[in-house]
C-alpha cells in the first residue's frame, strides 16, 4: 500500500 | 525433551486463532524462562511476538533450548479440536519432528492425542529495543476492536491521536469521515470498562486499519488492551494473558 513502511526498518536485526 | 501442560487450554487456542491469519508459519521457541514466538506478516508491516512465561504453565519442563517450526493453519486445525475446557499438554523430544498436542476433558473421561509434523523455517528475529513511548492508552478490548471494525467500513487508514485525557480515532473514505474520541474514565466500580492514559507528548499517528482489525482477533485474550505511540515509531498493541504472559503486535506507521 502507498507510503506503508516496512516494520523491519524499525529493529535491529539479531 | 519439551512437556507443558496448560490448564487453561482454551488460551492457546485464543492465541493461535489471534495470528494464524496474520502470520502463515512460524517457529515457537521454547526455553528456560518460557514459550515464545516471534514472526512477521508475509508483507514485513507488522511483527507479532507472543510470551507464554514458564510459570504460567501448571507443569513446565524444557532441557535444551528449541525451536518449533509449524504452520499456524494446520496447528489451528488441531486446537480446534480441543474443548473450550480442556487442559493441553505439548510434548516434544529435543530433536523430534513432531509436536504432540494432548487433549483432557475436565473429568478426565476423554483423553485424546494429536501429532503435528514440525517443519523448518527460516525467520529473522529482530531485537525490540526497550522504548519510553510518548503516551501509552489503556482501553477495553472489545471497545478497540469495535472501533477498527466501525472504522474500516468508512476509511482505510486510521489517525490515533492521543492527549492527555482523550484519545481519538479518526478515518476519512469515499462515503464521508468518522471520528471516535474515548475519554479518560478511571472506573473503580467497573475496573474493565476503564480507559486509562498516560502520556509524556502529545501524539498523532497513522496506522493501517486492516492490520489493526487483524489485532483485535486477540479481544477474547484479555479485558483489556494497551497502545503504546511515539511519534513516527511502530505502535505496539499489547494484550497481557492474565497470570501467563503477553501477546503484542508492532505495527509501522503509514
Amino acid at each position: 500500500a502507498a507510503g506503508q513502511k516496512s516494520i523491519m526498518g524499525f529493529f535491529t536485526k539479531k | 525433551m519439551f512437556e507443558a501442560r496448560l490448564a487453561q487450554g482454551a488460551l492457546l487456542k485464543k492465541v493461535v486463532e489471534a495470528i494464524k491469519d496474520l502470520i502463515e508459519d512460524a517457529n515457537f521457541d521454547c526455553n528456560n524462562s518460557g514459550f515464545s514466538l516471534q514472526a512477521m506478516d508475509s508483507s514485513h508491516v507488522s511483527l507479532v511476538a507472543l510470551s507464554l512465561r514458564a510459570d504460567g504453565f501448571e507443569h513446565y519442563r524444557c532441557d535444551r533450548n528449541i525451536s518449533m517450526g509449524m504452520k499456524l493453519a494446520n496447528l489451528s486445525k488441531i486446537l480446534k479440536c480441543a474443548g473450550n475446557d480442556d487442559a493441553i499438554t505439548m510434548k516434544s523430544e529435543d530433536n523430534g519432528d513432531t509436536i504432540t498436542f494432548m487433549f483432557e476433558s475436565p473429568n478426565q473421561e476423554r483423553l485424546s492425542e494429536f501429532d503435528l509434523k514440525l517443519m523448518d523455517i527460516d525467520s529473522e528475529h529482530l531485537g525490540i529495543p526497550e522504548a519510553e513511548y510518548d503516551a501509552t492508552v489503556k482501553v477495553p478490548s472489545s471497545e478497540f476492536q469495535r472501533i477498527v471494525k466501525d472504522l474500516a467500513s468508512i476509511g482505510d487508514t486510521v489517525e490515533i491521536s492521543v492527549t492527555k485525557d482523550a484519545v481519538k480515532f479518526s478515518t476519512s473514505g469515499d462515503i464521508g469521515s468518522a471520528n471516535i474520541m474515548c475519554r479518560q474514565n478511571k472506573s473503580v466500580d467497573k475496573p474493565e470498562e476503564s480507559t486509562e492514559i498516560d502520556i509524556n507528548e502529545p501524539v498523532a499517528l497513522t496506522f493501517a486499519l486492516r492490520y489493526l482489525n487483524s489485532f483485535a482477533k486477540a479481544t477474547p485474550l484479555s479485558p483489556h488492551v494497551v497502545l503504546k505511540l511515539s511519534k513516527d515509531l511502530p505502535v505496539v498493541v499489547e494484550y497481557h494473558i492474565p497470570d501467563v504472559g503477553r501477546l503484542g503486535f508492532y505495527l509501522a506507521p503509514k
